[in-house]
């Protein structure tokens, strides 16, 4: 029960905003530090308009998850869509096939 | 059961593997699987091909019509656990190398398996069962919800609010406790080798908490034995 707190997961501060401020820093370092480069000035700036909505979903997620580190990764100028599309692939369910064999139970003490 | 434990540190896990851009970490999970298996059975950690489960590799889930394993537009660690006992293995890594592509011909040498499954099961939602698995029979293939794997750089994952929909095979490979700051005490959490190479998360590694299925982590998870040589 001790897992189960109040915590507020919403920005309400200036902290989100002056990380903003650094988007262009950030994204430039981003596609140094992966490599990254755009065929047009369009798709260029659809890719910033990406990384700025993953910015605020890594911060997001930062308050959501705040044991671990949330930032920029190499999957930061993907959509949600294009990241699942790309890099996941299990076969969506949400229960063990009913036909497999199960396991025996095995002892978990001494 | 010990307090730690990670296969990493028993010679079981070969290093992280990059998937590329495809949706084919159902195969990583079922061959990192395996390779532990093949490990404990033979004492040979040897790293098997999954693009021999993106080419070859159509099996179907019986559960859910039409939803069979395909290539980069995904499949399921039991059915690539199912086709490996049908098809009699899989080959070695180098003598079928990852291209991360699909739609090519099935180029299998059943002359060439390096390792072979002897059955498999899946393990309840029982973190304690999850655990004694693990331990005595090796790496376990599971399935997460990854939404926050998009952004995770570091550090133990423990989202207060995350769906259990399963969307990405990994591999579960140890555990640990580490000081939560949040809640100012030792917590428990899984170790899994993800397949989106070394430069992400923790040396492609994640850890994520352990105790109430987080993201799904405890919903499929399947166990592998592999045939002895001896």
């Amino acid at each position: 029960n001790d897992d189960i707190l109040i915590r507020q997961v919403v920005g309400d501060d200036d902290g989100d905003d002056h990380h903003m401020l650094n988007v262009d820093h950030h994204f430039t370092n981003f596609k140094m530090r992966f490599g990254k480069t755009y065929a047009s000035d369009e798709e260029h700036r659809y890719r910033f308009s990406v990384f700025k909505a993953n910015l605020r979903r890594a911060m997001q997620h930062q308050k959501l998850d705040p044991s671990a580190v949330h930032g920029v990764t190499q999957f930061s100028d993907m959509t949600p869509d294009e990241f699942k599309r790309k890099f996941l692939g299990v076969n969506r369910r949400l229960r063990l096939p009913s036909d497999a064999n199960k396991a025996p139970i095995l002892p978990t003490e001494d | 059961l010990p307090s730690e434990f990670d296969w990493r540190e028993h010679g079981a896990v070969t290093p992280v593997k990059n998937q590329g851009s495809c949706g084919s970490c159902w195969s990583f999970s079922t061959t990192g699987a395996l390779e532990g298996a093949n490990y404990l059975a033979t004492g040979k950690l040897v790293s098997l091909s999954e693009q021999q489960l993106v080419d070859c590799d159509h099996e179907c889930d019986p559960d859910e019509k039409g939803s069979c394993d395909s290539g980069c537009n995904g499949g399921l660690m039991n059915s690539a656990f199912e086709y490996t006992l049908k098809a009699g293995g899989l080959m070695r890594e180098e003598d079928y190398p990852y291209t991360g592509t699909d739609r090519a011909a099935c180029k299998f040498d059943n002359t060439k398996v390096a390792a072979k499954v002897a059955n498999f099961s899946v393990v309840s939602l029982d973190e304690e069962q999850i655990a004694a698995n693990l331990v005595k029979n090796g790496p376990l293939a599971v399935a997460i919800n990854a939404v926050f794997m998009q952004t995770y750089i570091g550090g133990v994952s423990c989202p207060y609010i995350c769906s259990k929909r399963l969307d990405h095979g990994v591999l579960l490979v140890g555990y640990g406790t580490g000081y939560s700051p949040i809640r100012m005490k030792d917590k428990p959490y899984w170790i899994i080798k993800n397949s989106w190479g070394d430069k992400w998360g923790e040396k492609g590694y994640y850890k994520i908490c352990r105790g109430r299925n987080v993201c799904g982590v405890d919903s499929m998870v399947s166990t592998i034995a592999a045939v002895s040589t001896s």
